[in-house]
């Protein structure tokens, strides 16, 4: 279960403060995944005190309301890559970078489905640059738009796996070294997947799957 | 007490914020917190719930679980901002999530909030609810509502109480996970403070 509370001063009136936590969810918490479960009991709960002597923004739209939204959205991604990067048995956080979608929606579908997926998950965990397993997991993201094969680039960790859905001559030796240097840290793993040239674009965040998992589920009382 | 995620080295994306070190929920104006060791969990060492009440009314809103089978609090929390979208004060307990505990869940998560009323003084309709820990289990009520008269009596604004209730949250959890942080709007320096939990069962659509 996922729980978070968002305090904040600002000056917001309650219907535009709903519409931006209801936006920020789904860009933050709503794109981590660790083991596809999903709870009975995830909740994010956002007060805006209106302490801070700001005026109370009233539209949207302003510069103000912007600003507010995007220290928003940073905190609530803050807080939800910290429950990725702490997912259990974890060794590394895990993230996807989405662009070329046809929409944003679409983007975030696609960088979630990569970083969902089981084979993958434990082909990090064991130092595998697989990217076969991350072109599979984009293409059977459920996205409005078809994904084209054909316009596929993958990169892990800036190094180039597929070329316009062709696989590239890559350095496997370094591809492996840079998941295992990331994972003995506990870092931050970066798949990059370009799916075309649309303006879509979307993060999503995972972690590893390792023997820990199982080990903790397997002794905690469901 | 439990690690600090390195939320701030490198979990926060980059912008024009400042971070508050060592601060949480309390660090924006107008919040009061504090954590309590009620005896909830199966392991009885840790804090295991928290209460965070604001000065004053809030603008307030959530997401929550889209989950069909979803818990008391949760259900709870929906029906309050459905009718209005402010409130006071939440109250989140570990231990038991009082999910798929049928309607004694929906009477238990009722008492809870009236228990914050009594203590704190405010309607029970700006209080909210927050549960988390084994499914199917009724919260331990026998334990929890004296530590809610507790919660309420300790309430106080520092880092230090911010940091005990986001440890006391934490279930499986290695870390615990906090952050504030400052932007100028305009002149006027903007408080935002958090604190999450989680660490398996983690797949949120919320909504």
């Amino acid at each position: 279960t996922m729980l978070a509370v968002v305090t904040s001063d600002a000056n917001v009136s309650p219907d535009v403060w709903t519409k931006m936590v209801k936006r920020v969810g789904t860009k933050s918490f709503n794109q981590i995944s660790v083991d596809g479960d999903t709870s009975t009991n995830d909740s994010l709960v956002c007060f805006a005190s209106g302490r801070s002597g700001m005026k109370q923004i009233t539209d949207e739209n302003s510069p103000e309301a912007k600003q507010v939204e995007e220290a928003l959205n940073a905190i609530n991604l803050g807080l939800a890559k910290a429950i990725a990067w702490d997912g259990e048995g974890a060794t590394c956080l895990f993230e996807t970078n989405v662009k070329g979608a046809k929409d944003d929606e679409d983007a975030r579908t696609i960088a979630r489905s990569v970083i969902c997926s089981s084979l993958l998950k434990a082909a990090i965990f064991g130092h595998d640059p697989n990217w076969g397993r991350i072109a599979c997991a984009a293409g059977y993201a459920k996205t409005k738009s078809a994904l084209d094969q054909n316009r596929l680039n993958i990169a892990m960790g800036g190094i180039t796996l597929m070329k316009d859905g062709q696989p590239v001559d890559f350095d496997e030796k370094k591809a492996s070294t840079y998941l295992k240097e990331t994972t003995s840290k506990h870092g931050t793993v970066v798949v990059d997947i370009e799916v075309g040239n649309g303006s879509g674009y979307g993060q999503a965040w995972g972690c590893d799957l390792s023997y820990d998992y199982v080990k903790i589920n397997a002794e905690y009382t469901t | 007490e439990l690690a600090h995620a390195p939320i701030e080295k490198q979990l926060l994306p980059n912008g024009p914020w400042k971070v508050i070190p060592n601060a949480g929920v309390t660090a924006p104006e107008g919040f009061q917190v504090s954590a309590y060791k009620a005896g909830l969990r199966k392991s009885g060492t840790r804090a295991d719930c928290a209460l965070i009440v604001a000065d004053e009314s809030c603008s307030c809103a959530g997401v929550f679980t889209l989950n069909a089978v979803c818990a008391a609090p949760v259900q709870f929390c929906k029906k309050q901002l459905e009718v209005k979208s402010t409130s006071r004060a939440i109250l989140i307990n570990a231990g038991q999530a009082n999910a798929a505990t049928g309607v004694l869940g929906d009477e238990d998560a009722m008492t809870c909030a009236k228990a914050v009323s009594d203590v704190t003084g405010l309607d029970s309709s700006d209080v909210l609810l927050m549960s988390t820990g084994v499914i199917g289990r009724r919260i331990k009520m026998d334990k929890f509502v004296p530590a809610i008269q507790a919660l309420g009596e300790h309430l106080e604004r520092s880092d230090a109480a911010s940091m005990a209730a986001a440890t006391s949250i934490c279930t499986t959890d290695v870390v615990r996970k906090t952050l504030a942080i400052e932007v100028d709007i305009n002149g006027t320096k903007v408080k935002f403070g958090g604190m999450s939990k989680g660490s398996g069962m983690i797949h949120p659509n919320m909504g």
